[in-house]
């Protein structure tokens, strides 16, 4: 359901 | 709690403030020295005749920027990415945008009702495109009220960090621990400003509900563009804006 903000959160601590 | 010590808030108070300035998407000297720079009348006008839905596709793509600065800088908070996954999007779906709406206060001038935007200060006029008068009002009239506090950038990063880092905020998973690191956090923007002797800043803060009804307002009229434009919102709105607000 919330897919980009899925991968803006699991794309590093950085 | 997580943040006992006085060292572990000075730590915390260090923390919020470096994701801050590491995220902030425009350095406040720049915004200052680009007060001068100001849209002219063509500009203003061509920004004008655009279409509601060309306006309207522009601001969710500057918006999705700020709100890319704001993921950025939740990710970097202290105790944020040990939060489960669940609880980090509830607080970034209900907090980036209000996050945003503070951020603006820096980009806004007073002293001639004017924002930072593509590049240069406009003031209301230069959207009026999207037929969102009243909103853009609103908006405008928060960054005015909350100018006046001249909030360092220190101050902005803590309150910031606040507004996101919300337990109130309905469908959290793991309440006591969102919980446990607003506390945290409260105690670090209480010690900062009671170090910098600023602390009469607690109670001219604007009420969280005024921020809610922003955000509010928001997702109303896009709710009523999106009725109008469905295909502009599905082909050319930012993914990040339709998963957030739509």
């Amino acid at each position: 359901k919330h897919r980009i903000l899925h991968k803006l959160l699991q794309n590093g601590n950085s | 709690a997580p943040y006992a010590s006085l060292t572990e808030i000075e730590h915390l108070v260090q923390n919020v403030c470096k994701s801050y300035r590491e995220t902030c998407q425009l350095r406040l000297e720049e915004l200052l020295r680009q007060r001068a720079n100001l849209f002219s009348r063509e500009e203003v006008s061509s920004y004008q005749r655009k279409s509601e839905w060309e306006m309207w596709e522009r601001c969710a793509h500057r918006l999705t920027e700020a709100i890319q600065h704001v993921v950025e800088f939740a990710k970097r908070l202290s105790g944020f990415m040990e939060l489960c996954q669940n609880d980090q999007i509830i607080l970034l779906k209900a907090g980036a945008m209000e996050v945003v709406l503070v951020r603006m206060c820096r980009a806004y001038n007073a002293d001639n009702h004017t924002v930072f935007f593509e590049g240069k200060y406009g003031g209301v006029e230069l959207f009026r495109a999207l037929g969102c008068g009243e909103l853009i009002g609103s908006i405008f009239d928060f960054s005015h009220s909350l100018s006046a506090l001249r909030l360092s950038e220190d101050e902005i990063a803590l309150y910031t960090a606040l507004v996101l880092i919300n337990a109130n905020r309905p469908g959290l998973q793991e309440k006591r621990k969102v919980e446990q690191l607003q506390c945290s956090l409260e105690l670090a923007f209480h010690h900062h400003l009671c170090k910098t002797h600023r602390q009469g800043v607690l109670a001219q803060l604007p009420p969280k509900g005024r921020l809610r009804s922003l955000c509010s307002q928001h997702l109303e009229k896009l709710q009523v563009f999106q009725h109008l434009h469905p295909i502009v919102v599905q082909a050319a709105f930012p993914p990040l804006y339709k998963e957030l607000f739509s």
